[in-house]
């Protein structure tokens, strides 16, 4: 039992590993509070951004604990991938250039699984295939389907 | 096999009957603050067998039926799945999950509602719905809620080891 | 006891209901769980956007919760004015529309107290009297003091 | 009564000795992430009084003390305001609120520290800090942290009407 525990979890942990460099460009991996017998510890997250030391995960700031837990999601997909990701806002905290790197490897996972994420950032619908608008009216929701960059532009300009 | 269309039948803010097909690939949806995006995904998560109410934001199960200028007395969730690779085991290239609440009141109790599961127009239970989802590891483990996407790095350690011991 | 609850109450319910049309161009109130005795009830908010019902606070979207967040913050200021207030990234949730109309009803009470606010939105920074950026190297923190709109597009554009 | 100045030494990511001035009016910090705007917002929470080290984002006090290639064993905080209107009842045009974390390793405690309070360069206790604070009507109440902008929505009823309670 603790031998599947290890092959699932070292397999999560070389794709944290490589995520976590692709995304925030430094080192990163999972740790076990307690190796002999995982089941009685928790599951530590050890992130080092790029140039600087490796500090508490408390101390990390809204972007940097946003890629951190993206690189997590993004591992265990990779172990046991589903046919589709819906993602919310998952780019609430992001910067430009972190934004960026996000929706760009969503976009080359994309190839593999369906991916719906709801954000209101421009750099993230440049990077997206089909572009939905909501809008609502009176109470009502209507969709406007598959409107193109410089439709949504409109919109976005005014959402963001 | 892929998501191909979501159909929303006065599910809170989709006051109307209204079809969102989807393409494979990667899909955003945007609108400015209150038209509808994150209902949208509640009606995934309502399809995805979420029980709790307070998940989708509502206080129960009844507060998803569309309120408004026109009043409904239920609201009818449809996801569609492209099943070509059989991911799924049921002989169908498409597999139609539906879910549906009906308000029902009772003298003693004016809160009751009727909940109906159908796989393919044909009925089910919520057990059946969540067995043929996860062959297929479709779960609410997919689904990023909004402001829940620091949550990995916020919970305790031994509550995120849980999830790798659910994986495993 | 009761006598000086109501007082302030009712002043902070006269803001909240000033502030939040302002805001969100809806109607807004706080009301009392308990009337005859405050203090064995709770405080509920109740909203209704504009063109829709009220519903309950939890059925709120994430700007709109938001905008009924910051009506509160607002209307307990106006009460008991503090000399300065610090907000970090209040604006995360807003699309541009109504992160345009915080800026506004920040830069017109910055005339009263001073406001310091974090935030990587353009709109935002658009509103500012002053703007610093903030820049990490090697590990350790420095300031970009007292930049103009064009610096900042510089790290902006890159930021978000 | 505005604050001035924040004078930043060995705290967080400000490695250095560093002053930030500030004028009346409406001021935005801005920067990636990563950079250390929100580690200024902690230092105006670390003079406010604030005790417990998570709302900075520390596991322990010392934690505040910039760690990285030059070792440091204090930190230490400034806010300087201008107080020509004697909102502050002290006789001074000027009110300069000092704090600072020592490290002080002892052999049965080696994360033991000292802890200083200086109102205008006189050593004072935390409980002079937070009363004169409290007579300009400045506290952690002026403050709303990364993430918490949804908080008054999302607590609860009664959580919500201790805040009148404490105004009243
Ligand atoms: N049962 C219902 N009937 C009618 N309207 C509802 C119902 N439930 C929720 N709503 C409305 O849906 C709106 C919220 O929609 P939603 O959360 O999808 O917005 P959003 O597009 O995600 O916005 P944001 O960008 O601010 O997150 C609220 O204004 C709420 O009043
Ligand atoms: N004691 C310390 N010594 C050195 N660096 C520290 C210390 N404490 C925190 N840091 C660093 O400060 C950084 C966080 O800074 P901060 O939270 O201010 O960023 P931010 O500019 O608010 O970013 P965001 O836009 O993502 O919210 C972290 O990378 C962390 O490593
Ligand atoms: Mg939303
Ligand atoms: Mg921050």
């Amino acid at each position: 039992k603790i031998e599947t525990f290890y092959r699932v979890f070292e397999s999560i942990n070389e794709n944290f590993k490589k995520i976590y460099k692709e995304l925030a460009d430094g080192e990163g991996e999972l740790i076990l509070e307690n190796p002999e017998n995982p089941f009685e510890g928790g599951l530590m997250i050890k992130v080092r951004p790029s140039g600087k030391r490796a500090l508490h995960l408390n101390a990390l700031s809204g972007g940097e604990k946003s890629l951190a837990s993206l690189a997590f999601i993004f591992a265990l997909q990779a172990y046991e991938p589903s046919p589709f990701y819906v993602l919310d806002e998952i780019d609430m905290f992001l910067d430009e250039k972190n934004a960026e790197k996000v929706a760009k490897v969503i976009s080359e996972k994309a190839k593999e699984a369906q991916f719906i994420v709801v954000s209101l950032r421009r750099i993230t619908l440049k990077h997206a295939h089909h572009i939905y608008g909501v809008t609502i009216n009176k109470g009502i929701s209507t969709l406007i389907g598959n409107v193109n960059l410089q439709e949504v532009e409109k919109i976005v300009d005014k959402i963001r | 096999m892929y998501l191909k269309e979501i159909v929303l039948e006065n599910f809170k803010s989709f006051g109307n009957r209204i079809r969102i097909p989807f393409l494979p690939g990667f899909t955003v949806i945007t609108g400015p603050n209150g038209s509808g995006k994150s209902n949208i995904i509640d009606a995934i998560l309502f399809i995805l067998g979420v029980r709790s109410p307070k998940m989708m934001r509502a206080g129960k199960l009844t507060d998803l039926i569309y309120k408004g200028a026109k009043e409904a007395n239920y609201c009818k969730v449809s996801l569609i799945f492209d099943n070509s690779s059989r991911e799924i085991p049921i002989n169908s290239d498409e597999i139609i999950l539906t879910r549906k609440i009906r308000m029902a009141p009772l003298p003693n109790n004016p809160d009751n509602y009727y909940s109906y599961f159908y796989i393919n127009g044909k009925s089910a239970s919520l057990n059946e719905f969540v067995e043929l989802l996860s062959s297929a590891n479709i779960s609410p483990n997919c689904i990023v809620q909004q402001g829940d996407v620091t949550a990995i790095v916020e919970m305790g350690d031994v509550q995120r080891r849980k999830i790798i011991d659910e994986i495993a």
